[in-house]
């Protein structure tokens, strides 16, 4: 029974690393446990080998997700959400708000979404700096040279706007970035 | 890595299924 419970618990750890801690995949497993646990069984043998049953199928399901990119595609799907809700409301104080606050929105939705597709392509880029990062991308060929190239008075307008240095740039400027970054996230998620 | 993790436990519970 130790045994069964182990790779019970192991599997629930497992899911809450790929799907989180409140993921639907995890209450499913909790709500299986449950039902069995509710039911009669001949002995303690017999249920585990019915829990066991659900979590070999749950365990199959996860290796052909990760084995077919599913997970990736789940991941990017989710950040493609996140980062249009910050693009659209730096949008909305650029045309009607705060150009601080839009330029320190949309520079946030570059360097996170810069650090997104690293992550997703397993580089390791805690603490990196923009630079640093878009040259890391672009050495392993993930984003084009073009577009690093475009990116680099990026790097120099975000460190701006996370200066603090409100004088030294333009709307125009966070316009052409905020074009920009939507673009960039429409391609890569 | 995860997936070594999911091989690793699918076939721990199929081994355990299976003694059961």
């Amino acid at each position: 029974h130790d045994e069964s419970m182990e790779i019970y618990y192991g599997t629930i750890s497992v899911l809450e690393n790929i799907y989180g801690k409140n993921s639907s995949h995890i209450k499913e497993l909790l709500l299986i446990n449950n039902k069995i646990l509710s039911i009669k069984y001949k002995s303690i043998e017999a249920r585990d080998a019915q829990l066991l049953t659900s979590i070999i199928g749950i365990l199959s399901n996860l290796k052909y997700e990760i084995e077919n990119d599913l997970l990736v595609s789940i991941e990017k799907s989710i950040s493609k959400e996140i980062f249009t809700d910050f693009i659209s409301f730096s949008k909305e104080q650029y045309s009607s708000g705060d150009l601080k606050i839009c330029s320190v929105l949309i520079c946030a939705a570059l360097e996170d979404s810069l650090k997104k597709i690293a992550d997703i392509n397993g580089l390791n880029v805690t603490k990196k700096s923009m630079a640093e990062i878009i040259n890391a991308l672009k050495s392993k060929g993930i984003i084009q040279k073009n577009i690093a190239s475009l990116l680099e008075p990026y790097t120099r307008l975000r460190n701006k706007v996370f200066h603090a240095d409100w004088e030294s740039f333009d709307k125009s400027e966070i316009g052409s970035l905020i074009a920009f970054t939507e673009e960039f996230v429409k391609d890569h998620f | 890595s995860i997936k070594k993790r999911v091989v690793h436990l699918q076939e721990n519970a199929k081994a355990q299924f299976e003694k059961l």
